[in-house]
């Protein structure tokens, strides 16, 4: 902290008073909170509107507690989500961007997050960060090496 | 957005950037 603190200078105006640091824990906790209050619906809708809706009232939750001007710290939310909740999360955040009151810094290992319209992405390693394009990342190349030939994959994988 | 293999130090880096900020862990301001 003393290291980045003579590295970083935080500039904001007026002051921030409000974000959200959530591990993957937080995203975790809602979910399961989300997939439980369906689950004990007595007026649950069919499967199709069912997955439509938590998606909804993932978003719902976290557009209410990310919509107040604030720095909001996201740590790997993908642990907890599918693909199709990723995709709500990358709405929320386009509209946190355009709003142009909030800023997230996200960790993440999901391609589909780190394609996110707009952002900057950095490459961590024991050589330090680098600006990245998340085309080059190492999990951007996995994934489409694996869906262009899943077997193929695999094998030369597990070889 | 960070990306990086596991073991690079990322959370750290987050919880620096949120400690800096005056945040608590996994909480708000």
């Amino acid at each position: 902290g003393a290291a980045l603190a003579n590295t970083f200078r935080g500039h904001w105006l007026p002051k921030v008073t409000a974000g959200w640091f959530f591990r993957a824990e937080s995203f975790y906790s809602v979910a399961r909170y989300l997939d439980q209050a369906a689950l004990e619906d007595p007026f649950r809708p069919p499967p199709d509107f069912l997955s439509w809706s938590h998606g909804e009232g993932f978003i719902r939750f976290f557009e209410e507690r990310c919509r107040r001007q604030g720095i909001y710290i996201l740590d790997e939310p993908e642990s907890a989500l599918s693909p199709s909740r990723q995709i709500e999360l990358l709405k929320m955040l386009q509209r946190m961007d355009q709003s142009g009151t909030a800023q997230v810094i996200m960790a993440t290992h999901s391609p589909l997050l780190m394609a996110c319209p707009g952002a900057r992405l950095f490459r961590v390693s024991r050589f330090g960060l680098e600006p990245a394009d998340f085309r080059d990342t190492d999990h951007f190349r996995m994934l489409r090496d694996f869906s262009n030939d899943p077997d193929g994959f695999l094998d030369e994988a597990l070889y | 957005i960070i990306v990086g293999e596991n073991g690079t130090g990322k959370s750290t880096l987050l919880e620096a950037i949120g400690a800096l900020a005056g945040y608590d862990e996994a909480g708000g301001g």
